[in-house]
């Protein structure tokens, strides 16, 4: 089903929430740019890190550098740890709202598993 | 594939399960369409299981309840409007099954041929929800179905191996399931490959 010719453009409207992490791209451990607290939310949402006690910070930390590296050998992508541009366009890419590691228990599936045994 | 923690699933004694759209449901999608819709999504798990669907009128009556809601509606689990998150589903036996209603859903019809960038083709992602509510998680293998992205104006509705070994794990197969067909590969993705 498409709109209908003649409805004004929504386009605008349609927004990527994640769009902001394109300016992320490059990020390493070390870095502290404004807008990594969202990614570690995002990261935290899926499952990737522990919800934080209070709000997350803008510092690449050793924890996200893991988180990372675990979301890239989920999704089949070359495990540097840093936030490579591949990595960016993944994490925008829309998705079901289901984590990916519930409990720190459940993950991706066999691929992942034996990578990390 | 993987599951969700504890391997949650129907009851064995539980082999045909019925599934409603809730009345109050924020689309503007008509019914018979969803319906179609939603039959061909169940149906591609229940040819490769020895589970059966059936829809009914009343939310009341079923197992599943599928709806279409925006923002924060209640399960904890907010939509964040088009894009980011498309819909999320409950493990087995919970049921709910929600849809971001502020999505450009494309329900039947090519939808890479939709006018809008955003547009998502609505059966691809009720494919994969109905994968959580029988009791799969997310799957690193990028062709399955329960892969956990998918690309705006793309169709992707087909069971991968890795689903129907998941799924089959769980409920067991069908004698009649064909298998799956493997994707159709261009030559230049096969050099490409290797």
């Amino acid at each position: 089903r498409t709109l209908p010719e003649g409805l004004p453009d929504i386009k605008p409207l349609l927004s990527n929430p994640w769009s902001a992490f394109q300016n992320l791209s490059g990020c390493h451990f070390g870095d502290e740019r404004q807008g990594l607290a969202r990614l570690k939310d995002y990261l935290s949402r899926f499952g990737y890190l522990p919800a934080p006690p209070a709000k997350f910070n803008d510092m690449f930390d050793a924890d996200m550098e893991t988180a990372i590296r675990t979301y890239q050998h989920n999704f089949g992508l070359e495990a540097t740890g840093q936030l490579d541009a591949a990595t960016v366009a993944k994490m925008m890419s829309p998705r079901c709202g289901v984590a990916d590691i519930i409990n720190g228990t459940s993950s991706m599936g066999k691929t992942v598993h034996g990578r990390n045994l | 594939y993987s599951y969700f923690p504890g391997s949650p699933s129907w009851p064995r004694s539980k082999k045909s399960l019925r599934y409603a759209i809730t009345a109050a449901t924020e689309t503007t999608i008509d019914r018979a369409t969803l319906s179609r819709v939603f039959a061909s999504a169940f149906a591609r798990w229940s040819a490769a299981t020895t589970l059966n669907f059936t829809e009914t009128a009343s939310a009341s009556d079923a197992d599943i309840t599928i709806g279409f809601h925006s923002g924060d509606h209640g399960d904890g689990e907010a939509f964040d409007g088009p894009l980011g998150t498309l819909a999320h589903a409950f493990s087995p036996t919970d049921g709910r099954f929600h849809l971001d209603a502020s999505e450009a859903w494309v329900a039947g019809g090519d939808v890479s041929r939709a006018s809008l960038d955003a547009a998502v083709d609505l059966e691809s992602v009720a494919v994969h929800e109905i994968g959580h509510l029988l009791g799969l998680g997310h799957s690193s293998v990028e062709g399955a179905i329960m892969y956990p992205t998918i690309t705006s104006r793309t169709q992707k509705v087909e069971l991968a191996n890795d689903d129907v070994v998941g799924i089959q794990s769980l409920y067991g197969g069908n004698p009649n399931f064909k298998g799956v067909t493997p994707p159709a590969t261009s030559s230049e993705e096969t050099h490409s490959a290797a």
